[in-house]
């Protein structure tokens, strides 16, 4: 509840309009971005305990869940650095969805499993765009390409997807993303 | 791939031999429109000694009411999977998109990435792309979303509750597109709509026209108590860099709305995706 708190306080004094709109001093607009930022990691402990709740066996911890806060610009740790990954995708409309995912990615060849777990789903590998890679990133780049397939979420619910790399797995090497706090 | 067209079950789009966005296929209706998009800018009025409202923060004046084009530059081609087909194009090096037609989803997405703007000229610039049909006979009505509410219908250089003097042309026909604009042809038999990923503003200045304002930097501040010239900086110390999403959808008029409802629901209440790395093959996570 402290978390969420949080992320509810941030959010409320983003409503202004000099916090969506741009009629704010520059010195003003860092400010909301720090604020979002720290709710937004606020609110990534609310996910992972419900994820706590929600996805283990009795007496198995769940995984821990992060987000990829620059998915847009084609930048995801999870994706771009380890070998296999899972990734969770909820849907907040009362009623089933076909979502397009779209990860960046390493390597050029992968198997992407629904989320039985066995059942592969067709998927593709794209180049990353050139309009993406002009733009700057606060650490480099690993991925090239973008894995892209579609996802069948129930209504109000989640479903887990597995991604695997087939090859050029070698040189991989995953960490952590650390918490998003804007200077 | 080969070839200037990307299609999927329920779209399809052709370019022609520059690059350029040349027409739209609805493959459930049949429908085919012509189509161009120009991605274009208007000066930011400065303000003078007669007129001193500069365009800034919170005022949208454009100095003059034609905007300056900015041409492709570069094909990327096409690349084409299972999933969805997409097309590369570059129109300068601060502005670029991707045009994206999926196999499963009834939309044809733009994805445009603007900034960072120059203004190492000192002029300010606000930058719009613009769909047109031709001969599409809109007759300047065009509809925006209030809100993500009630879709409003919009006229040029009208209001339906008091006589309009309108002084500002191009600005004063800007309207909030919180969800999406669209216009319907004269025949009242086709719709084409798109729908926004962000609040943007947007228009119908001339027939068949859809213009959106995507990104905006300026040099002076228009003294409505910023105190600043809108001129937003990222962490790079340059201007910012912007990218969004636009979903066309053409369709007939009679069924075009059971499909932008449930588009726009998605866009809005767009999944939350989640990543963990368990080291366990999916079997045994499952």
């Amino acid at each position: 509840a402290v978390h969420l708190q949080h992320l509810a306080e941030v959010l409320g004094v983003a409503q202004h309009h000099d916090g969506i709109s741009g009629t704010s001093k520059q010195a003003v607009a860092y400010d909301y971005a720090q604020r979002l930022a720290d709710g937004v990691n606020a609110g990534q402990n609310v996910i992972n305990d419900a994820f706590h709740k929600l996805l283990p066996k009795a007496g198995t911890p769940a995984p821990i869940q992060g987000l990829c806060t620059y998915l847009n610009i084609s930048i995801c740790n999870y994706t771009e650095t380890t070998s296999s990954f899972e990734v969770t995708f909820y849907n907040p409309l009362g009623r089933p969805v076909l979502f397009v995912a779209r990860l960046p990615v390493a390597g050029s060849d992968y198997i992407v499993y629904a989320s039985d777990g066995v059942t592969p789903v067709p998927n593709d590998i794209h180049p990353i765009s050139q309009d993406t890679f002009r733009i700057p990133t606060p650490e480099p780049r690993a991925a090239k390409n973008e894995l892209v397939f579609s996802v069948n979420i129930p209504a109000a619910g989640f479903v887990t997807y597995f991604g695997k790399q087939l090859s050029d797995g070698s040189s991989l090497k995953f960490k952590p993303e650390s918490p998003k706090v804007s200077a | 791939k080969a070839g200037n067209t990307i299609s999927g079950k329920y779209y399809s789009v052709t370019f022609d031999n520059n690059g350029n966005l040349q027409s739209i296929t609805n493959l459930t209706s049949g429908l085919t429109v012509p189509i161009t998009q120009n991605f274009l800018y208007y000066k930011g009025f400065p303000g003078n000694s007669t007129d001193g409202q500069a365009s800034g923060a919170y005022i949208f004046r454009p100095d003059g009411n034609t905007p300056i084009q900015i041409p492709l530059t570069t094909w990327g081609g096409i690349y084409a999977g299972s999933v969805v087909q997409e097309a590369y194009q570059q129109f300068s090096s601060w502005a670029s998109q991707v045009v994206r037609v999926y196999a499963d989803k009834p939309y044809v997405e733009v994805q445009w990435t603007i900034g960072p703007i120059p203004i190492d000229d000192n002029v300010g610039k606000e930058v719009v792309t613009r769909y047109n049909i031709p001969n599409f006979g809109n007759n300047g009505v065009f509809n925006t979303d209030a809100n993500g509410r009630e879709i409003l219908q919009r006229q040029l250089n009208y209001r339906p509750t008091w006589n309009l003097q309108q002084t500002e042309p191009v600005a004063g026909n800007y309207f909030p597109v919180n969800a999406g604009i669209g216009i319907t042809s004269g025949d009242a038999k086709t719709l084409f709509s798109v729908l926004v990923d962000r609040s943007e503003g947007g228009t119908s200045l001339n027939d068949g026209d859809v213009e959106l304002m995507l990104h905006r930097r300026l040099v002076k501040d228009d003294g409505r108590g910023v105190g600043e010239a809108l001129n937003e900086l990222g962490s790079d110390g340059n201007g910012l860099i912007v990218r969004g999403s636009h979903y066309l959808l053409l369709d007939s008029l009679s069924s075009a709305a059971r499909v932008y409802r449930t588009v726009a629901q998605e866009v809005l209440l767009t999944p939350q995706v989640i990543f963990s790395n368990s080291n366990t093959n999916s079997a045994q996570y499952v």
